[in-house]
């Protein structure tokens, strides 16, 4: 099974 | 005051058909940069980040920095007015709750105003990090739109991979499975028909062909795509606007759970 990582865990807000 | 004049008004019909489907509503920023955007869509799992560049512009005058709001399904009902030889300016008054589109055929025959409402949006704008790719593959964006096409009706997901060997593009779903190999190919007459692979280690991730092909919606605006690879990285998919920027989009890979 996989999950889908959200896009935050690797940009940050600035 | 803004008023930005884009002779080729189909570049912006072209982009709205790119996101819309992507994202909702999403702040257009306007600075002396260009006119860009950065949106996450609604299960913030892929970004998107357009590049308008002001040297792209016929006229550009942005006198302050503004953020627009807008509802691109609307924004795109509305661009869809413009003819496609159409010159489309974009203008707004400051502090203006609305945003003026107006499209001129070439001969200036024909002169058409169409007012949007503006919308208020609470968005942050994330970091994006300056980084190094283990593999970067440079192909022709409607070769890579039929190999998403081909492989979502196969499964869910697609795992890229990049060796020596070249790129695959390999699914698997109930009725089977299926592998796309693209090798390296550099000797065709045309550049933007070539395949090219510059890879620094290789890599194989898993992403959700969903977005993969919302993002080739992206098509016409460019021959030729970039697919930026790193483990543990957001793969950015490129599409580059000629001799004005870029519409970039990066989506999370899938890990074992």
């Amino acid at each position: 099974k996989q999950k889908q990582q959200p896009i935050s865990r690797f940009f940050a807000p600035k | 005051m803004l008023e930005l004049r884009l002779v080729q008004g189909n570049l912006l019909k072209k982009v709205l058909e790119a996101v819309k489907d992507l994202v909702t509503d999403a702040n257009f920023d306007c600075s002396s940069t260009g006119f860009s955007l950065q949106a996450m869509d609604s299960s913030h799992v892929a970004l998107v980040a357009l590049l308008l560049r002001s040297e792209g512009f016929e006229h550009y005058r942005c006198d302050r920095n503004v953020s627009m709001g807008m509802n691109l399904n609307n924004m795109a009902k509305m661009l869809k007015c413009a003819g496609n030889d159409d010159i489309v300016t974009i203008k707004a008054d400051d502090g203006s709750d609305t945003v003026t589109f107006m499209f001129e055929s070439p001969n200036q025959d024909k002169i058409a105003d169409f007012e949007m409402k503006l919308m208020d949006i609470d968005s942050e704008h994330l970091g994006i990090p300056e980084a190094e790719y283990h593999a970067i593959v440079r192909m022709p964006s409607s070769e890579f739109a039929r190999i998403c096409k081909d492989l979502s009706s196969i499964g869910d997901t697609v795992v890229i991979s990049v060796t020596k060997e070249g790129v695959k593009f390999s699914t698997r779903g109930d009725i089977g499975n299926a592998n796309v190999v693209c090798r390296q190919n550099t000797t065709v007459d045309k550049p933007e028909e070539s395949t090219t692979i510059e890879m620094h280690e290789p890599v194989s991730l898993t992403f959700a062909l969903r977005y993969m092909n919302s993002f080739t919606k992206a098509t016409p605006l460019s021959s030729t795509v970039t697919i930026s690879l790193s483990s543990e990285l957001p793969v950015v998919v490129e599409y580059k606007i000629a001799e004005m920027g870029y519409i970039r989009f990066y989506l999370a890979p899938k890990i074992e759970d």
